[in-house]
């Protein structure tokens, strides 16, 4: 898993 | 974005403009499980703290934020309100919250993308939502009778979860490197817990009928 990989679902 | 997940993300909010709009209106919170609201505005607020850094775009920091106020709001109603919080069935909703906080928290440590502070917060978030409907569920099986709003809301955030899968499975097909198992697993369980309550629900409304639940 890259580092600082955002959540873009809710 | 895709056609699936903005209704998934609408029904969501539609769901629980359906309990306020219950709440507010006929000033009764009865057959609602404040253990289940109260579980949700965790969930809440432990995924969503990325809110202040995490511009990922203005219709995810919207309903981030309305999620939040509308079911604090809710909450508010169930222990603040005057009329409302007489209404509330205490005696029957007697879930201990615990028991699904401590598991959630244990396998965040354990089972997480990343061992960082708000990455663990956020997959305790997706665990907590997972079973956070279990005290409403064990509440309705309780009273047997479900008023209508309280089975629309019910059913409508069960909608929201499938809409969610179909959203993945849309995004796997599409996006090439879309994977995202612990939120898929979790949200599995969590449309699992509703299929029961499905089947009951069709069942009643086939039949013009009020929801009952069997014993």
């Amino acid at each position: 898993e890259e580092d600082g990989e955002e959540h873009d679902e809710l | 974005m895709n056609i699936f997940r903005v209704s998934a993300d609408i029904l969501h909010l539609l769901s629980i403009l359906v309990l306020l709009l219950k709440i507010h209106a006929t000033k009764s919170c009865a057959g609602i499980s404040l253990k289940t609201q109260e579980l949700y505005l965790a969930v809440f607020v432990t995924r969503y703290l990325d809110l202040f850094w995490n511009f990922h775009s203005l219709y995810n920091s919207v309903f981030k934020v309305v999620y939040i106020a509308t079911s604090s709001m809710i909450i508010w109603y169930m222990k603040r309100h005057r009329g409302v919080k007489q209404t509330y069935d205490k005696d029957h909703d007697t879930f201990r919250y615990l028991f699904l906080i401590v598991p959630c928290a244990v396998l965040a440590l354990i089972v997480n993308g990343r061992f960082s502070l708000f990455e663990i917060l956020w997959t305790f978030s997706i665990y907590l939502e997972a079973v956070a409907i279990l005290p409403q569920l064990v509440l309705l099986q309780r009273t047997k009778n479900v008023d209508n709003l309280t089975g629309n809301y019910v059913f409508l955030l069960g909608l929201y979860r499938a809409f969610y899968i179909l959203n993945w499975i849309y995004r796997y097909a599409t996006e090439p490197h879309y994977s995202a198992w612990i939120v898929w697993l979790s949200g599995l369980v969590q449309t699992g817990l509703y299929l029961d309550f499905f089947y009951y629900y069709l069942q009643a409304w086939k039949q013009s009928k009020k929801l009952q639940l069997p014993s």
